[in-house]
C-alpha cells in the first residue's frame, strides 16, 4: 500500500 | 513577557513523551489564549496539533504573541529533569532567544532553572478544515495502544473497519494475520471502558502501524481515545489533557498500489 502525504488533504495558510 | 506556571510539570512531561517520537522540533505559539503548537513529522505523513488553554494554567501571563521554535529532543532532555511533584514554569521575554524552564520541589527547597536557546523556524502552517466525520469511535485508550502494539507484530499496517456492529483492526503480513473486534458496549456505566460509536456511514481505512504507534504514547495523557474517521481522509486520534486542552494526531491513509 502506498503511503499519503497529509499535505494533500490539509493547504497551506 | 511570557510566563506559565502548571503546578504538576508531570502534564508537560507526558505531553513531550507524546510528540518526541514524531516531532525533532515545533513552534510553540503563545498568545492570550494559551499555547498551541502545529507540525507535521519529517516525512509529512501525520500532523500533531497540541492545545493547552490559558485558563488550564495555574497563572498565565502573555503581554504579546510569541512564536517559539524549539527542540523537542532538548526540551524532552529539560523536562526529564523536572520531578513529577515539581511546579513548572516556562518564561521568557518579548522577543526571546531563549526560554527558561524553572522547576520548584513543592517544599519549595529546590529550584532548578534550565534555559534554552530558540531555534528559527520557517515553518509551514496547513489550514485544517471542517470535516464530518462518518465514525467517531471512543474508547479506553489502553485498549487502543494494547490493540495496536499486539496488531503491529503482524504487519506494516492496520485496517480500521466501522460498522454500526462494532469496529474492527486488521493486521496482515508475511507471516499471518490478526483481527480485533470491539463490540460497542451495551452498558456504558464503566464509562472509561466503554466502546461508543457514532457512526452515519461505514467506513474502512489502513494507516502506518508506525505512526500509530508513536499516536498511542499520549495514552499517560487520557484514560480514553477518540478516533474520527471518514474514508479518504487523515485519521484523527485525539486524547484530551485533563482540563487543560487536547492533543490531536491527524494520519493520511494508506492507498491501494
Amino acid at each position: 500500500m502506498a503511503q499519503r502525504s497529509i499535505t494533500l488533504f490539509f493547504k497551506k495558510t | 513577557m511570557f510566563e506559565a506556571r502548571l503546578i504538576q510539570s508531570s502534564i508537560l512531561k507526558k505531553v513531550l513523551d507524546a510528540v518526541k517520537d514524531l516531532l525533532n522540533e515545533a513552534t510553540f505559539e503563545c498568545s492570550d489564549s494559551g499555547i498551541q503548537v502545529q507540525a507535521m513529522d519529517n516525512a509529512h505523513v501525520s500532523l500533531v496539533a497540541l492545545n493547552l488553554r490559558s485558563d488550564g494554567f495555574d497563572k498565565y501571563r502573555c503581554d504579546r504573541n510569541l512564536s517559539m521554535g524549539m527542540s523537542i529532543a532538548t526540551m524532552s532532555k529539560i523536562l526529564k529533569c523536572a520531578g513529577p511533584e515539581d511546579t513548572v514554569t516556562l518564561r521568557a521575554a518579548d522577543n526571546p532567544d531563549t526560554v527558561a524552564f524553572i522547576f520548584e520541589s513543592s517544599n519549595k527547597e529546590k529550584l532548578a532553572e534550565y534555559e534554552m536557546k530558540l531555534i528559527n523556524m520557517d515553518q509551514e502552517h496547513l489550514g485544517i478544515p471542517e470535516t464530518f466525520y462518518s465514525c467517531v469511535v471512543k474508547m479506553s485508550s489502553h485498549e487502543f495502544a494494547r490493540i495496536v502494539r499486539d496488531l503491529s507484530q503482524f504487519g506494516e499496517n492496520i485496517t480500521i473497519a466501522c460498522t454500526k456492529e462494532g469496529v474492527k483492526f486488521t493486521a496482515i503480513g508475511d507471516s499471518g494475520s490478526a483481527n480485533v473486534k470491539l463490540a460497542q458496549t451495551a452498558d456504558a456505566s464503566e464509562e472509561n471502558d466503554a466502546v461508543i460509536i457514532e457512526m452515519q456511514e461505514s467506513v474502512k481505512l489502513s494507516f502506518s502501524c508506525r505512526y500509530l504507534t508513536c499516536f498511542v504514547k499520549a495514552t499517560p495523557l487520557c484514560s480514553q481515545v477518540q478516533l474520527s474517521i471518514s474514508n479518504d481522509v487523515p485519521l484523527v486520534c485525539e486524547y484530551k489533557i485533563g482540563d487543560i486542552g487536547q492533543i490531536r494526531y491527524y494520519l493520511a491513509p494508506k492507498i491501494d498500489d
